[in-house]
């Protein structure tokens, strides 16, 4: 999966892959002190294009606000909702919109999941739906948080670890392998990267085509732009 | 040729990919320079002008320069910078009556290689009940590895497949490796130094012409074949075992004074040939034109034995002499037809065409090539198909495909040569056996958008109607069609289910190739019909024509008459702007060009020691 931390102030962003065989559990978001945690297990194709190089997507997420009791599992076909013991199955081909006391689900049919919690997050889970007879490729899923100021110091995780800001700086610019994507020297986390120019699509707004945005790519699967190593964030379970 | 020969060709490879008729052909040559001096390599190669350029590259020295597909208008301050540097090199030329050739020169420094890569597609026409691949080499000297290689897979099923050379001499035959199963079929030639070789003691080779693939698919009865991929659909139309329709056709035949002598005769000898042919049930017209017009009879005649034979006697009688006035002879042969109709002395369930042959510009009458057209057009109103065909150099043959476009035919180049009688006929032969007519395509718009063309003239013997659109829903995996015509019997209509196929299970052992394909197949066919817009609709829909293909060309990276590729390569240390520019021609602009591409490198002598330093544009072009 492609990750894209922007950075809206300064008018900047970086971005990272992360590559790791197909049916593994990332921590994306924990926050032990609102009780958030968002899990995401990746998919790979169906089946291994010669030419390409194995990719992996976001197939399912897992997402749980322990102090209002609620779990949420997000898959490519449908969405379960569980609050405090009751349960509800949405699907994607579905308009649907529900309003509860601690969180609102705005399901858009065949594209995206909108929820959000009271009083302390708002994110997106954008459905890809891809030819369902294509030979290769499947459906899957991305996440983005709107709104992520209400998390504790404390958060952390794959994406929560930059949601309070990263100070970086990048600095001479140089030509690097493609002529058309320049390398730079990234100062963050104490750490001197070779980044380079590139680009990620964002989806919220045209699911279909993306938009593109500009960002610092850190290459190895953001070795040093990330605390620790990849393993770490590796977990057993959805929940 | 090639001298001083430090240059070695150390491979030619031209792999072509073909999926349901849409073909992705990539030449790639590698070229060392041995020398311990620089030298410029040509890179030439040729593709079929119906081909789109899609990639274009150079790698030297583990550096790859690569073409980008700009806009036309974009590209077009660097290219009047060259012009007026004075270098006006063109990257793409005519290239005889088939081909374009493609050509790149750069400076190599000693002991360095470097490898070209041409990537374009088309899609193949079926045309009296074939598909032609068509691949030029001629490598000029012997090349270390020289190959072939063509996979053709067609889910319809593959009814024949032949391929052979120009150049294929009986030692050369068993090389050409052929394996066709049911569904794909595999072509290659590879031939070693030694084979290449012209004779034991010599190092000239002969390889070189053309490299020929024909095949035919199985063809559906009824609604021919639909295939679904990926959010696109394609539908190819070629139902077999109808009759034929009854026609009624004008030939409209230029007698003015430039026609004189092999022209005149040529003429003549095909005319009789093609009178000769004409079924009985058909019915027809000659009228010839110079400064005047005389039409053969005043109506038109039945193809019966005596009615043929009294017009061969006519058409032994065309002289040449006088002016060009063909504004007055179409639009006689448009009365003609009209005028039949209205009497009601044509058979029912017949179609009309006017074959209109010239070779050159009005000069008598109406001399407006616009108001000649709005003229035809009007009188016309779409219930004619007029065909037209430009007899040597010096017709304008932009004005004469416009006026085929309006009226809802084509337009054909005769070259001036020995089989130009060949040629009269070949073009005869394939409009002349129309199978059905007025043929729509019913798709329902809650299921399909952006759909190419659905309404055709005429369904020819031999050929093949190509609709293709995207799915509103890409999980939609059916849809009901229809397709309407009129046939010699009756009104033809067939209805039926279009739902997508699983390509696990047609080509279970091969890679996946045919998502991207059908998409691209979409495009390149949505370009064209817009390209054909351009000349046709109101200057309103010719704008939004023009700005729709500009979009998709930039979108899928065609180079199209609307966009250039820019192509930047290594910059000659002695002069500071080595800029090279790429024009393809007009059909107006384009001429026979003897000259035939090389699908290799080739060494000119450099004059002086150079290096490349930094980069500098250069620009491949498109018209």
């Amino acid at each position: 999966p492609h990750f894209i931390i922007e950075f809206p102030d300064q008018n900047d962003a970086f971005c990272f892959n992360i590559d790791d065989t197909p049916g593994t559990i990332f921590n994306l978001i924990t926050d032990p002190l609102t009780g958030i945690m968002v899990n995401g297990q990746t998919i790979g194709d169906k089946k291994i294009d010669p030419e390409k190089t194995i990719s992996t997507y976001f197939g399912r997420f897992g997402i749980i606000h322990a102090k209002f009791g609620i779990r949420l599992v997000v898959t490519t076909q449908d969405i379960l909702v569980s609050e405090k013991g009751k349960q509800a199955k949405l699907f994607w081909s579905e308009n649907t919109a529900i309003k509860g006391p601690n969180m609102d689900l705005h399901v858009t049919k065949d594209r995206s999941l909108t929820v959000t919690l009271r009083n302390s997050m708002k994110f997106v889970i954008i459905l890809h739906k891809v030819w369902n007879k294509h030979p290769y490729h499947q459906d899957y899923l991305g996440f983005y948080t709107l709104d992520s100021h209400l998390f504790s110091e404390r958060v952390h995780g794959l994406l929560g670890q930059f949601f309070h800001g990263v100070t970086f700086e990048v600095s001479d610019v140089f030509q690097g392998e493609d002529p058309d994507k320049p390398d730079a020297y990234m100062f963050v986390k104490g750490h001197n990267l070779t980044v380079t120019r590139g680009w990620q699509k964002d989806f919220r707004k045209d699911v279909k085509k993306g938009e593109n945005v500009p960002c610092w790519f850190i290459h190895n699967n953001g070795t040093g732009i990330i605390d620790g190593v990849i393993g770490d964030y590796i977990v057993s379970g959805l929940f | 040729s090639v001298n001083p020969p430090q240059i070695e060709v150390q491979n030619v490879k031209i792999a072509c990919k073909v999926a349901s008729r849409f073909a992705h052909t990539i030449m790639t040559s590698t070229a060392l320079n041995k020398a311990n001096i620089s030298q410029e390599v040509v890179f030439e190669v040729e593709l079929p002008k119906t081909a789109f350029i899609t990639n274009f590259s150079m790698e030297i020295e583990g550096k790859t320069y690569v073409g980008e597909v700009k806009e036309k208008e974009k590209a077009k301050k660097q290219y009047e910078a060259a012009v007026s540097s004075g270098q006006t090199a063109g990257l793409v030329k005519a290239s005889g009556r088939r081909m374009e050739k493609f050509s790149v020169s750069v400076n190599i420094a000693a002991n360095s290689s470097v490898t070209f890569t041409l990537t374009y597609e088309e899609l193949l026409q079926r045309q009296l009940g074939k598909y032609e691949l068509i691949i030029r080499v001629k490598p000029k000297q012997l090349v270390q590895h020289f190959e072939i290689v063509a996979d053709v897979y067609e889910p319809q099923g593959i009814a024949f497949l032949d391929a052979y050379g120009t150049f294929i001499t009986n030692e050369l035959l068993p090389l050409v490796e052929k394996t066709v199963t049911d569904k794909k079929a595999h072509v290659s030639f590879s031939p070693t130094l030694d084979q290449q070789r012209k004779c034991s003691d010599c190092d000239g080779t002969q390889i070189d012409g053309d490299f020929f693939i024909n095949y035919d698919v199985k063809h559906a009865e009824d609604l021919g074949d639909i295939q679904i991929v990926n959010g696109y659909f394609v539908h190819f139309f070629a139902p077999d075992n109808l009759q034929r329709l009854p026609k009624n056709v004008v030939f409209v035949i230029d007698t003015s004074g430039s026609m004189s002598g092999a022209k005149m005769q040529q003429t003549r000898e095909a005319l009789l040939t093609i009178l000769s042919d004409l079924p009985v049930e058909d019915y027809f017209a000659l009228v010839a034109f110079s400064s005047g017009v005389v039409t053969w009879r005043p109506s038109l005649q039945k193809a019966t034995e005596e009615n043929v034979k009294e017009a061969k006697a006519f058409v032994q009688t065309l002289s040449a002499n006088g002016w060009t006035n063909m504004n007055d002879a179409v639009l006689r042969a448009v009365d003609l037809l009209n005028v039949a109709k209205e009497q009601n002395t044509l058979p029912e369930n017949s179609t009309s065409i006017i074959l209109l042959l010239t070779d050159g510009d009005p000069t008598s009458g109406e001399r407006n090539p616009d108001k000649i057209h709005e003229n035809v057009r009007n009188a016309n109103r779409g219930n004619i198909t007029i065909f037209c065909l430009g007899f040597g150099y010096d017709v304008k043959f932009g004005f004469l495909e416009v006026m085929a476009k309006q009226n809802n035919g084509l337009a054909r180049r005769i070259y001036e040569a020995s089989d130009a009688v060949v040629q009269l006929q070949g073009f005869y032969n394939e409009i002349s056996n129309v199978l059905l007519a007025d043929v729509n395509f019913h798709y329902p718009d809650n299921a399909v958008n952006s759909v190419t063309g659905r309404q055709f003239n005429q369904l020819f013997n031999g050929a093949e109607i190509v609709v293709a659109g995207r799915l509103n829903d890409i999980e939609m995996n059916d849809f009901p069609i229809e397709v309407s015509a009129q046939s010699v019997d009756n009104k033809y209509v067939v209805k039926g289910q279009a739902s997508a196929q699983d390509w696990n299970v047609i080509f279970p052992e091969q890679e996946y190739i045919f998502g991207d394909f059908t998409e691209r197949l979409w495009a390149y066919l949505t370009i064209q019909n817009l390209l054909d817009k351009k000349d046709k609709g109101s200057p309103e829909e010719k704008q939004n024509a023009t700005a729709k293909a500009l979009e998709l060309s930039l979108k899928y990276n065609f180079v199209t008459p609307l966009t250039s590729m820019v192509v930047t390569k290594p910059k000659d240390e002695e002069k500071q702007e080595d800029k090279l520019i790429a024009d393809k021609l007009t059909e107006d602009e384009r001429r026979a060009d003897a000259q035939v591409g090389i699908p290799a490198p080739i060494s000119r002598p450099a004059t002086s020691h150079r290096t490349y330093t930094s980069p500098s544009v250069n620009w491949v072009d498109s018209d």
